[in-house]
């Protein structure tokens, strides 16, 4: 149940 | 050259198994100051962010910063091998293409020592931001540890819900729903045993069993975890390693559909 976010939708790349 | 002591080496040996069902291959980053990783999984859905401090060694000696670049797999091969009272000492040189461990034991005498090649690996680094959270709970890990694999027999996904109430994890499939419900609980004369709840507004969040229960590998690291929350971004699961460092994890949360 519900879709997975992923990392990239929150942190940038450093 | 990089050379490092560490006294007791199984917590490098719990560091490695509390990592290696998540990512691979991974940089250990060696620094004057510390010995670091930071990771995502293949599916870019969590990350491991690891840290132990030059403080944690017997003896800690990093001349210049490298990478050592390590696949998983066959790091824990090699310290199956390793006795539970063992020193663990690493060394490489500057140009890092191999990597040298011991494990030495004085009661028995023993000193084993393998040879790592080294490979080269590209890694994104996240930029994780210093945030202030809104919900800071502190709990014993082996209930969180408890809590996490009691649930996978309800559903795959987790809620997570901290209210005045309390922390609530949540879990709903085909045979119905199960809630475990964790109040602030501060009675015990053990502060590991604790349970904290820091909470300045309520927050609720979708999380997906099976990676909760992937971070609970850390539970032998450290008596208590602490979980942080904020309303639409990922969770913070930290193991404090004594004063020493933490094995940290970003959970990204599942959303409605």
């Amino acid at each position: 149940s519900g879709l997975q976010a992923t990392l990239q939708q929150y942190f940038g790349y450093s | 050259m990089f050379e490092a002591r560490l006294a007791n080496g199984n917590i490098f040996k719990m560091i490695v198994e509390s990592i290696r069902e998540l990512v691979v291959d991974v940089n250990i980053d060696c620094s004057t100051e510390e010995l670091s990783i930071q990771c995502m999984d293949s599916a870019h859905v969590a990350l491991v962010s690891m840290s132990l401090s030059q403080s944690a060694f017997d003896h800690f000696r990093c001349d210049r910063s490298l990478s050592l670049g390590l696949n998983l797999p066959n790091v824990s091969k090699i310290f199956k091998m390793m006795g539970r009272d063992d020193t663990m000492v690493l060394k490489a040189e500057d140009s890092a293409d191999k990597l040298m461990l011991m494990f030495e034991n004085d009661k028995s005498g023993t000193i084993a020592d393998f040879e790592l090649k080294l490979m080269a690996i590209e890694a994104e680094q996240l930029g994780v931001p210093d945030t202030a959270y809104k919900c800071s709970i502190s709990m014993p890990s082996s209930e969180f540890q408890r809590i996490v694999r009691d649930l996978q027999v309800m559903g795959d996904t987790c809620k997570i819900s901290c209210t005045k109430e309390g922390l609530k994890f949540s879990a709903t499939g085909q045979i119905g729903t199960g809630n475990i419900l964790m109040r602030q609980n501060v009675a015990s004369e053990k502060e590991e045993d604790h349970v904290t709840i820091d909470m300045e507004e309520p927050v609720e969040l979708n999380f997906a069993l099976r990676y909760l229960n992937f971070f609970t590998k850390a539970t032998p690291l450290s008596p208590t975890v602490i979980l942080k929350m904020s309303p639409g971004l990922p969770i913070v699961i930290e193991y404090p390693i004594e004063q020493l460092g933490h094995v940290k994890y970003y959970l990204a949360p599942k959303m409605e559909e």
